[in-house]
């Protein structure tokens, strides 16, 4: 089952 | 102090209303460079990234760097005032608590002015990585728009796949499945019926069509669409703005457990 992944973890905060 | 004078302005009605269902309050940045707009929906599962360059405007000074927080949904009200073909112009102090909003008809006949509010908006902003794409399909945005809406009524994800014959959408659900393959077309009379695909590696993702559907909003500001894909990266949703700048809307994808 496939999961929604957030923004967060695939962008580095700045 | 801030003055920028927009020809065409209901380009901006036209960014604000492709967002303002996804981002309820986002601060819209100033600087020398031009206006530029960065937020992730209330989820953090899709991020947009708007630039409408200083040259675009007819006339543009910004003295500083600014940071306008803004209601969408109120600038929003705001833009729908102005007349289809109005020229729009933005003032403001650079410590004021306001924009203004000046709209002219094209035959100087009629001039409004709303004032609207600012607020303090505390956001993240994300630095989004350069990307070499395995696969980017450049299509008419109204086909997007379509494939988004057909799809939905048939499931909520759709597999994005790219191979050498083409772009194809999968869905399923409750009803059964659905499959459209968009296929390069460079030869179509008319430009704005063109597809490009510029494929390096195959490259396969899972995303929620909510966000999808909500992105084809942009499709009045552009004839084409561009998804940028690479595996296990957010899928990235271009539409340009005339020559004037970009809407970006960035999708995390769906992964395993």
């Amino acid at each position: 089952r496939k999961q929604q992944g957030s923004m967060k973890s695939f962008f580095v905060q700045q | 102090m801030l003055e920028a004078r927009l020809v065409q302005g209901s380009m901006l009605r036209k960014v604000v209303d492709a967002v303002k269902d996804l981002v309820s309050d986002a601060n819209i940045d100033v600087s020398s460079s031009g206006f530029s707009l960065q937020a992730m929906d209330t989820s953090h599962v899709s991020l947009i990234a708007m630039h409408l360059r200083a040259d675009a405007f007819e006339h543009f000074r910004c003295d500083r760097p600014m940071s306008m927080g803004m209601s969408l949904a109120n600038l929003a009200k705001v833009l729908k005032c102005a007349g289809s073909d109005d020229i729009v112009t933005l003032k403001a102090n650079d410590d004021g608590d306001t924009v203004t909003f000046m709209f002219e008809s094209p035959k100087e006949d009629r001039v409004s002015d709303f004032e609207l509010k600012l607020m303090d908006i505390d956001s993240e902003h994300l630095g989004i990585p350069d990307t070499d794409y395995c696969a980017t399909v450049t299509m008419p945005a109204g086909e997007y728009a379509r494939i988004c809406k057909d799809l939905s009524s048939i499931g909520d994800t759709v597999v994005i796949s790219a191979t050498k014959d083409g772009v194809k959408f999968t869905t399923s659900g409750d009803v059964g499945t659905a499959n459209v393959t968009v296929r390069q077309n460079t030869t179509a009379d008319k430009k704005e019926d063109q597809t490009i695909i510029d494929l390096k590696e195959p490259v396969a993702l899972t995303f929620a069509l909510r966000y999808l559907t909500s992105f084809a909003k942009a499709t009045p500001l552009a004839t084409h669409v561009t998804l940028s894909m690479t595996r296990e990266l957010p899928v990235m949703v271009e539409y340009a703005i005339q020559d004037m700048g970009h809407l970006r809307f960035y999708l995390a994808p769906k992964i395993e457990d």
